[in-house]
């Protein structure tokens, strides 16, 4: 199938769940497996299109549970979707040039929906440290401070909560945005802000608890958070 | 040009494997 026939299917598509879903997978494994020229032709127009239908999927309020389950199901799979479009410098360049691909990314970050939330956290995080001219991080830090004004929340509230879950994977993708986050803050005291922001809001209680967990994955971003404390302590 | 392929698996490495925050 070609990118322009799958531009059309989406549009098609946009009102069948199931199908939405069948078409999205089958997207994803194409954005995958074919050269760049492919993204290119799926190019702009397909991006903002995922980005409209993941914003429309944000916004639903579904009572059925059912039709609720679905939704998030799609939701990740566009998520899968700019992961593989994102997988070469045109992707790159084209998401980070839209208006709000980046907020987007920020309110996938849903600990209802673990799996999805660990595939949009280790994206903020990559684009955190990305070289780029703009200040990448400022933007992920920005959007993830707005998402929380609109919600009234605390801005990290999203982190802490992916923390608290029993899934390790998402204690994991989380302490690597927190590191992301932090680590790439310019300035000694900023991030020392952060970091205490993080802690005072609970962060420190779920330290000591994943400190017990046996897991290479986590232990190394444990030990990415401490060395990077200890580092910006030795500074101050 | 092909080694412009996978960029995003490489920062997902790096990230995962801790790489990407050490510092120089």
């Amino acid at each position: 199938k070609s990118a322009v026939m799958y531009i059309q299917e989406i549009k098609m598509e946009y009102r069948d769940p199931q199908q939405l879903l069948t078409c999205l997978e089958s997207l994803r494994v194409s954005l995958n497996n074919n050269p760049v020229s492919w993204v290119q032709n799926f190019g702009d127009e397909g991006l903002m299109l995922l980005l409209s239908l993941l914003k429309r999927l944000q916004d639903e309020k579904d009572e059925n549970s059912q039709a609720r389950n679905m939704g998030y199901k799609c939701q990740h799979e566009i998520i899968r979707c700019l992961k593989a479009f994102m997988n070469n410098m045109y992707g790159i360049k084209s998401m980070l040039g839209t208006e709000d691909g980046i907020r987007l990314l920020v309110r996938a970050l849903n600990y209802k929906v673990p799996n999805m939330m660990v595939d949009a956290a280790k994206l903020l995080s990559a684009i955190c440290i990305l070289d780029h001219p703009d200040n990448l991080h400022d933007r992920v830090l920005e959007a993830i401070t707005e998402e929380a004004e609109k919600q009234d929340a605390e801005r990290f509230q999203p982190l802490i909560d992916g923390m608290q879950s029993n899934q390790i994977a998402l204690k994991s993708g989380c302490m690597q945005l927190i590191n992301a986050l932090i680590s790439r803050a310019e300035e000694l005291d900023f991030r020392i802000h952060i970091r205490s922001e993080l802690l005072r809001l609970g962060l420190r209680q779920h330290l000591s608890e994943i400190r017990r967990i046996e897991n290479e994955e986590l232990q190394v971003q444990l030990n990415v958070f401490d060395e990077q404390a200890e580092d910006d302590s030795d500074d101050l | 040009g092909g080694e412009e392929i996978g960029i995003m698996d490489g920062l997902l490495e790096a990230l995962q494997s801790g790489a990407a925050f050490r510092r120089k």
